[in-house]
């Protein structure tokens, strides 16, 4: 189970922009 | 083709497009003490990604509560500083009744978002930090 922690982390990089 | 510095220039939206930019100004608002507005505006949109089904309610509602905790929930910190108080109530209900929707966190976003516009992205365009980049 993530920790509370690893969630947030998890669900602000999901936000960001790929690469270009 | 125009420079990616210059396009950050353009709005802050332009500036949250780009990796590059997104790492300077994160490097900016460290130095002046409010990283936390930029990290919780990418938490809302990331928030409001999530699917809201079955499979994923309890992510979701353990999220919501971690945003919160993070964010609202300390009111000396930036986020809880600069969103309304009857936004914060908003969102504190929605998790303690454990009515989730995707657009919880939207208000609270534009808010900060609003923040950024007027403070802190101004400021970072006129920063020693911005300009040295460009």
């Amino acid at each position: 189970i993530d920790s509370e922690d690893d969630l947030l982390q998890e669900c602000i990089t999901s936000a960001m922009p790929k690469k270009k | 083709p125009t420079p990616p510095y210059l396009k950050w220039a353009e709005s802050l939206h332009s500036l949250l497009d780009d990796q590059d930019g997104i790492s300077l100004f994160r490097t900016f608002l460290r130095r002046e003490g409010c990283a936390d507005l930029l990290d919780f505006w990418f938490a809302c949109s990331g928030f409001r990604k999530l699917e809201p089904c079955d499979a994923n309610e309890e992510k979701r509602l353990k999220l919501a509560r971690a945003i919160y905790r993070r964010y609202i929930l300390d009111t000396s910190g930036v986020v809880s500083r600069q969103t309304k108080p009857a936004t914060k109530s908003f969102i504190k209900d929605c998790i303690m009744k454990q009515q989730i929707d995707p657009a919880t966190f939207d208000q609270a976003q534009t808010e900060i978002q609003s923040t950024m516009e007027e403070n802190t992205y101004p400021s970072f365009l006129k920063s020693d930090i911005y300009l040295e980049y460009t």
